[in-house]
């Protein structure tokens, strides 16, 4: 009934201990599994970087002003010996020994732990011993402790040590063997039954003395009364304030409502798209002086390779930091469309997507215009006949391209090639509807779209898909893909950086895949995004493929193909029929890196 | 009628679009 | 606010609240209104006026007569006269489907001629035209994948072809110009 405190600070110091070892602990381990992890990560990322041509390219393109920009914006790695965490983790260690420190100095703790009954080490023997170590044991101690045996000339006292002793060693065999007194040591941890207990409150008394109570009870008030709600309503607005795509609320509003509004009859265009942009709260929160034309012209800036300007001022690091947003808001965007099955609208979002990337104009000359070096009056006053695509490109040598393109220095054209010569490129070997472990698509199953390509190279000629035997391209029929036919997508390495030296950030290329149905031309699903795919093609021994391809040598072994497997959010119907769809594939940061295919789902039994 | 109408009328405008991005 | 003008018989919103949707909703209505004002006679019944019709009906016999002779522009230029009037000329509360019937037939004249005398891009837009008013029919495919090819539209092309087919599997015109299509989108590829 009466709770005392810890007066002889005998449990209070154990209550903290338990408590400190239960943070300090698994904080530590997680500190050292990152510090040795991160190593081995940054030194993966950095050879990655150092093989790949284009991220090397890239670094050389990129301008000082973009440099300086990240600089200043980019967060750095959290230094990994100087931070809040390593801060903790030293004072918890520091606070724990000096806890042990005190338990093992605390003389009433000691006694206590003197009072505990433990039989094995009264007998002397270890806690694991078999019945007959026992037995041996206590003979040999018995004989020794024994008040019969033991010797004549000792004086009261010790006699009465030897008896204690020998009743304490009596009482120890039977804890081990004798049935009820067994049980008794089991249930309170003493032989002769249950010992005097006290319960009390394990923290120590100072606490509530006069003075540290009135400590304590302003600590209770303010973490209640002001840390708490502060702090749940700093998450609670930062949840409540974004979507689960990161877009702020108002923007992800901004964009339905537009939508919503949109007139079918109006064409989209990259300029719509750019000017709905504008309007992001993001923008707003970061320069909440400038105006939505304000940002409108900075985006518009950025595409047509203008320097910015507002009010006078240099505005390009505000330009930076506009464009870098854009990544989020455009994936944002596109999640909206999908969600209004606007297949027109996601494909123009794409391709502002690509514009702002790579910083040229939505044109025909796309393709051409984002290679770096290129001369935009020669290229578009040149004789030559129509190009417009890298393919087209290629099929003339490198000394007529050096022309094309108003290239004159032999490096620079190097290095351009080099560039139109990475960009990915699909070639579509095939395209089937899946049921896994089935032949067909029967009525109400669950079907996933298997997407074969070849990714190459411009500077490649195109190889009929004729030249890959069909085991090539077949399903795999391993169990474990059966099961989980889209874990093998996982396997595939990560994109490289991406040759974008104009973007503000450096990024990765990845692929949206957007299905849709023939019949009324809406979108299915939310978008999927390819962001593993080997391009293993384009590296290896480039040159010297390019001139075995077709020819006599052709090894379809060497090319590596490409899977794609998109899963489908809906069942196949349950009548039989055939389904036509269209997927569509489009790339974030290359122009002529995209691939639109039609399939037909044939529904049998 | 109307919705025939103006969707009638932005034909010139969209003309003007095509020849632009075109 | 609306305010109403009793004068001109239109209603005006306040600059302030002027969005775009409220724009259109108060141009129908104006429209509308005037319309139904402007008509004289006070049992009219929204079949279609006889002189309209009349008048839309001898614009396009005399485009059809040129295209006979062979005289495409000027057949051209009487038939989209005869749209046009059709378009502007009638009335909003005329019958729609009658209207839409009939603008249907008369485009796809317009648009043959269009195509006869390479003005591909007119083509194009009163194919696209068509198909927002629900016209789906195989030849409306290949009229815009062709159109959509004259105008060096090969993604474009393609995209609409494999449209066409996927709603109409055996169409052999179809076929072949997807097959058209692909050999010049590799031309373009290099």
């Amino acid at each position: 009934l009466n709770y005392d405190y810890d007066e002889t600070n005998e449990t209070w110091p154990f209550f903290l201990l338990t408590v400190l070892l239960m943070i300090i602990v698994p904080l530590t381990i997680s500190q050292i599994y990152k510090i040795f992890l991160q190593k081995d990560k940054n030194e993966s990322i950095e050879d990655e970087e150092k093989k790949n041509i284009l991220s090397k390219l890239n670094d050389k393109y990129t301008s000082n002003e973009i440099k300086e920009f990240r600089d200043i914006f980019e967060t750095k790695k959290d230094s990994n010996i100087l931070s809040w965490k390593n801060l903790i983790i030293i004072i918890g260690w520091i606070s724990i020994a000096i806890l042990i420190q005190r338990i093992n100095s605390n003389d009433a703790i000691i006694d206590a732990a003197k009072g505990i009954f433990d039989p094995y080490e009264i007998l002397g023997i270890s806690g694991s011993s078999s019945e007959r170590e026992i037995k041996s044991a206590y003979r040999k101690l018995s004989l020794k402790f024994h008040p019969d045996k033991v010797p004549k000339d000792l004086s009261e006292s010790d006699k009465n040590m030897m008896e204690e002793t020998f009743v304490q060693i009596t009482k120890a065999y039977e804890a081990l063997t004798d049935e009820t007194v067994r049980e008794n040591f089991l249930k309170y941890g003493h032989p002769d039954g249950p010992q005097s207990t006290s319960h009390g409150i394990a923290l120590p008394s100072f606490l509530i003395d006069s003075t540290s109570s009135l400590v304590l009870v302003i600590f209770y008030i303010s973490s209640f009364v002001l840390l708490l709600p502060y702090f749940v309503s700093q998450w609670w607005n930062k949840t409540k304030l974004y979507t689960r795509n990161n877009l702020h609320v108002k923007t992800a509003g901004s964009f339905v409502s537009r939508l919503v509004n949109y007139k079918p009859s109006q064409i989209a265009t990259v300029d719509l798209i750019i000017n709905w942009l504008s309007y992001a709260e993001e923008f707003k929160l970061f320069y909440p002086d400038l105006t939505p034309e304000d940002f409108e012209n900075l985006l518009q800036d950025h595409i047509h390779n203008r320097d910015s300007k507002i009010n006078g001022k240099d505005a390009n690091m505000m330009k930076f930091r506009i464009v870098a947003k854009c990544h989020t808001l455009l994936h944002g965007f596109l999640e909206v469309c999908c969600g209004f099955r606007n297949l027109e609208m996601a494909i123009v979002c794409m391709d502002t997507f690509k514009c702002i990337v790579q910083g040229i104009p939505m044109s025909k000359d796309s393709q051409i215009l984002q290679l770096p070096n290129v001369n935009e009056e020669i290229f578009k006053n040149g004789s030559i006949d129509e190009i417009h695509t890298l393919g087209k490109l290629f099929t003339f040598d490198n000394e007529k391209i050096g022309k094309i393109l108003g290239i004159k220095d032999e490096a620079k054209l190097s290095e351009t090639l080099s560039v139109a010569s990475n960009i990915p490129q699909f070639k579509l070997l095939r395209a089937d509807f899946v049921v896994p472990g089935e032949e067909y698509v029967t009525p109400s199953s669950t079907p996933y779209i298997s997407i074969k390509v070849l990714v190459r190279s411009a500077k490649q000629k195109i190889i009929p898909t004729e030249k890959f035997p069909t085991d090539l391209l077949k399903e795999s029929d391993d169990f474990e893909d059966l099961k989980n036919p889209f874990a093998s997508m996982e396997r595939e390495p990560l994109m490289p950086t991406s040759f974008a030296p104009k973007f503000p950030t450096k990024r990765r290329n990845t692929w949206c895949c957007l299905i849709a149905l023939q019949k009324d031309i809406k979108i299915l699903q939310t978008p999927y995004r390819l962001e593993r795919l080997s391009l293993s093609n384009l590296s290896k021994d480039l040159d010297k493929r390019a001139i075995k391809e077709l020819g006599p040598d052709f090894n379809p072994e060497d090319w590596e193909i490409g899977f794609i497997k998109l899963p489908l959010g809906q069942q196949a119907p349950a009548e039989l029929g055939n389904i036509y769809m269209r997927v569509v594939i489009k790339s974030t940061d290359y122009f002529g890196a995209d691939l639109d295919l039609t399939m037909m789902m044939q529904v049998r039994e | 009628n109307q919705a025939l109408s103006r969707r009638y009328q932005s034909i010139l405008k969209r003309k003007e679009i095509c020849i632009k991005e075109w | 606010t609306i305010l109403y003008n009793q004068n001109s018989k239109l209603i005006k919103c306040e600059d302030s609240d002027l969005t775009e949707t409220r724009e259109i909703s108060i141009n129908q209505i104006n429209k509308l209104s005037a319309a139904i004002i402007a008509e004289s006679n006070p049992n009219f019944t929204p079949q279609p006026n006889d002189e309209h019709s009349k008048m839309i009906k001898s614009l396009f016999e005399s485009g059809l007569a040129m295209l006979k002779q062979k005289k495409m522009p000027e057949a051209l230029k009487n038939i989209a006269l005869a749209v046009d009037m059709a378009q502007r000329g009638r009335a909003p509360y005329e019958a729609f489907g009658i209207q839409l019937q009939e603008i249907q037939f008369m485009l796809r004249h317009k648009i043959d001629l269009s195509l006869i005398t390479g003005r591909y891009l007119d083509a194009l837009q009163d194919i696209e035209f068509l198909m927002n008013t629900g016209m789906n029919q195989a030849d409306v495919y290949i009229r815009k994948s062709d159109a959509l090819l004259k105008l060096s539209q090969f993604d474009e092309a393609k995209i609409c072809c494999e449209r066409g087919l996927s709603l109409h599997p055996n169409e052999t015109k179809l076929k072949a110009l997807m097959l058209e299509i692909n050999r010049r989108l590799a031309e373009y590829n290099g």
